[in-house]
């Protein structure tokens, strides 16, 4: 397995090589991978090669062929299909943001508990009620869930999708959620953005 | 001015800190840092020695010790007053998340160019024009701004906030936004999560 923190500089690299295929640059070297995310030429060129993956001298990486690779790396060449648990702001604003395609990850169930918002539609998918989770999760066969619940419900959203047969949690509440051995939860905190802003702020 | 990859790793020890005082946890050492987020034991003591920040033999660091000395290094002891621009799903979601206080982060301003949002109150914040952003930006001293707009307003609501004498854009949108020399954009994606989940679910 990748560790982790490669997988996130990767990550970025793909991000990255695709800002730069829509401004229609074919080639990219190191230094200016660096200059667009703050990651080292050298980490950078440590990374791809790990993977086999070597720049041409004076003329750097190509960007088309780089970005094909980190995709299969990363598995983004495979739809994952995902369940959305809490269909209010930050969930509606989920189901909607295109940047999920970039990732080939496709929104297949949303849940809710609000009678008034069960029955409705966001981007085409149906708010469905929570009580029927893992039996919905289990029936689309969906292994993975994502918690946009108010923190206090975060438990009981992850083992209601759990039950289901999820094995994978994205918990953006503020909440620490717990999962069985065999299941893996990552949080997602975008307010660490903020403290490498507040960092730059007062230099 | 420390690198943004150190400052990004800097910013997860502090929410792992933070959620092992939540826990009750008094000393953490590299191994157990390694085990929460990722990050490489070696990594983690390389990155605190730069600040002069050594653990006991055999106990590790003192978890409030440290929080608080990565607090200062990060600035977060020190308030950040932002405007939010784009009062929809996104950026009341924001605006509500009480995440924000962790970093020292206080919404101080919200505007929206929808009729019917303007005048309405979200977490205490009263939502405005966003015609007014160069001139109230400019009255509150509003230095930073978070762009939750459309992509296609993008440029045009960071444009007003420079404008207004902000100097640092956290942009949430897909857009690509340009911004003068002294100035900073920071692109927040939380999809790159996603692409750390893919590669492990295949695995
Ligand atoms: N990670 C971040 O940086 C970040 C940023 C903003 C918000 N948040 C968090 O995201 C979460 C959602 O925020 P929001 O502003 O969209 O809140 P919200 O109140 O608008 O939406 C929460 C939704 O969850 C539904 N719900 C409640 N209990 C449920 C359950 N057991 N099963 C299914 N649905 C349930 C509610 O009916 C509501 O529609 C909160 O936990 C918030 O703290 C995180
Ligand atoms: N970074 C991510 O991973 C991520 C995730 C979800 C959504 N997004 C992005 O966040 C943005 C907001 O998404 P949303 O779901 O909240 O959209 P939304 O349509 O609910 O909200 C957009 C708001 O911006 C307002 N607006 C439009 N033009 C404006 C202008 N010039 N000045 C001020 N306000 C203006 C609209 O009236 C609306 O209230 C989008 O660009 C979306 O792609 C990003």
């Amino acid at each position: 397995r990748v560790p982790i923190p490669t997988l996130t500089r990767l990550a970025t690299y793909y991000k990255i090589l695709g800002e730069a295929q829509v401004r229609g640059v074919h080639n990219l070297n190191s230094a200016q991978i660096e200059a667009e995310c703050g990651i080292s030429a050298a980490q950078f060129r440590k990374d791809l090669s790990h993977f086999g993956e070597m720049g041409k001298p004076g003329v750097g990486y190509e960007v088309a062929k780089l970005r094909a690779r980190i995709a299969t790396i990363l598995h983004l060449d495979r739809t994952q299909r995902f369940a959305l648990i809490g269909a209010g702001r930050l969930g509606q604003a989920l189901a909607a943001y295109p940047g999920l395609n970039d990732y080939s990850f496709e929104l297949t169930a949303l849940f809710d508990t609000d009678k008034k918002k069960i029955g409705r539609r966001v981007n085409g998918i149906e708010i469905e009620d929570a009580d029927g989770i893992p039996n919905r999760m289990r029936e689309l066969n969906l292994k993975i869930a994502v918690l946009t619940v108010p923190g206090s419900e975060a438990q009981k959203a992850s083992d209601a999708a759990i039950k289901g047969g999820a094995r994978w949690i994205l918990n953006f509440t503020p909440a620490h959620v717990r999962v069985p051995e065999n299941c893996m939860v990552r949080d997602i905190v975008f307010t660490q953005e903020f403290a490498v802003l507040a960092h730059y702020i007062e230099e």
